[in-house]
């Protein structure tokens, strides 16, 4: 499903070179669940983002679903991000004066469906993740957690295959987050792809492997036992 | 210090209502270290922004050092919080096209500190939450947990008497959260006066006094035993 071969990202800044992922090579099978641990810096966003689709690596193959990413123009890239992936970033990226509803809804405006499916689809979504009532606020009319849900809701109205979350339950009470954590479990069970990215060891469980990294490098991978 | 009494805060949006803090009463006296803990949505940044001055109570009173502040004209309250408040934003609030180092210098700026002492201090503030190489980094160049220990370092560098910190170590990996745990500790020793907004309950414990949030109430108050 998921296949990087010695992915590097080099950032430059003037004259400074910034080595955010160093010759990273990882699969993910169809169906996995995978966490993604490490400190502060080690590169877990910059990998969501190649990932994603959403940055190019300085050097290095990936390979979604068989097919090489680096071949790929900006238009059919966008498609491939469109179809298969939900990404959920750390910080949220919303549409500041645009509501939750639209917000949620723009993946499926991408995919051109019809306007009176596209909002109950997005409707049920923002439902699903608690956030019934709030349809029609604007991300600075919502706390912390409430935007965060809402981006949630935005990467799974789609259904796509595979679900990238960076940090998804970071501003979240602990109910809220197991709450979320059963929807990506759900998710898993039928099959959908999910990597995940976290801080907490408790979120990394529900995972069946999690791979630590460490100053852009992955350090290692650890099965978890299943109970 | 700090009072609050029968505080609410009504968010209007067209013809709803929506109840972010209801009358609520408290004390926070000097160099005491609180926590505040609720679900997503229980109110807890409405009422930080409201204790930072940031924001007015819909009713109530809120007392600083004994000075009421709804009598405060715009200039006279932006003076106080200058001096008297760092904050620390549940998402960070950085200037996005200015540097590390001159978003952790604004408030100094502010407070009319010369050029090179202000260079040297808020550099001191950056290499203290361990971002002393990422002075130059603008904020998105820098990950999710670089921008909120600039964040906090920002909060720190005018060595204000109350740090009121949104959730400062929700994208922090635990050991990052750890040495910014031990940066509030030492600040605490110090005579700061501390209100600290978490989710997490071993964070929250480093406080001397929990306050549990609902729906806008506060529900209960909870002393955290001294080990
Ligand atoms: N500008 C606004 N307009 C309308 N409603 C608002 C506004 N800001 C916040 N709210 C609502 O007020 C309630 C309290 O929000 P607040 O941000 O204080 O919650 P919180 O406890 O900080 O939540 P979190 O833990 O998710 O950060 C929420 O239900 C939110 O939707
Ligand atoms: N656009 C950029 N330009 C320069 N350096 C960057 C850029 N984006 C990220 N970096 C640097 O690359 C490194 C990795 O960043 P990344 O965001 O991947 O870390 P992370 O593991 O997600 O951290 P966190 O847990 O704090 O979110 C960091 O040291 C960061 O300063
Ligand atoms: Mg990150
Ligand atoms: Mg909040």
């Amino acid at each position: 499903m998921i296949r990087l071969e010695g992915i590097s990202k080099i950032y430059r800044l003037g004259s400074i070179a910034v080595p955010a992922l160093v010759d990273v090579s990882l699969e993910v099978q169809p169906g996995e669940f995978v966490a993604i641990m490490g400190p502060s810096g080690s590169g877990k966003s910059t990998l969501m983002h190649i990932l994603g689709c959403l940055d190019r690596p300085s050097s290095g193959r990936y390979f979604l679903d068989g097919q090489p990413v680096e071949g790929l123009a900006e238009g059919a890239l966008a498609r491939v991000r469109n179809r298969k992936i939900g990404f959920v970033f750390q910080t949220f990226n919303l549409l500041p004066r645009q509501t939750a509803l639209r917000n949620v809804e723009l993946p499926l405006i991408y995919a051109g469906v019809p306007a009176a499916e596209r909002r109950q689809r997005a409707r049920a979504a923002l439902a699903r993740v608690g956030l019934a009532e709030r349809y029609r606020h604007r991300p600075n009319e919502l706390s912390g957690g409430q935007r965060q849900r809402v981006a949630i809701a935005r990467a799974l109205v789609n259904q796509p295959p595979v679900i990238l979350a960076d940090e998804p339950t970071g501003n979240l009470d602990s109910r809220s987050g197991e709450e979320i954590m059963a929807i990506f479990q759900e998710l898993h069970d039928a099959g959908v792809t999910i990597v995940l990215v976290t801080h907490e060891r408790d979120i990394a469980s529900h995972a069946g492997r999690i791979l630590h990294f460490r100053d852009g490098h992955l350090l290692k991978e650890e099965k978890v036992p299943r109970p």
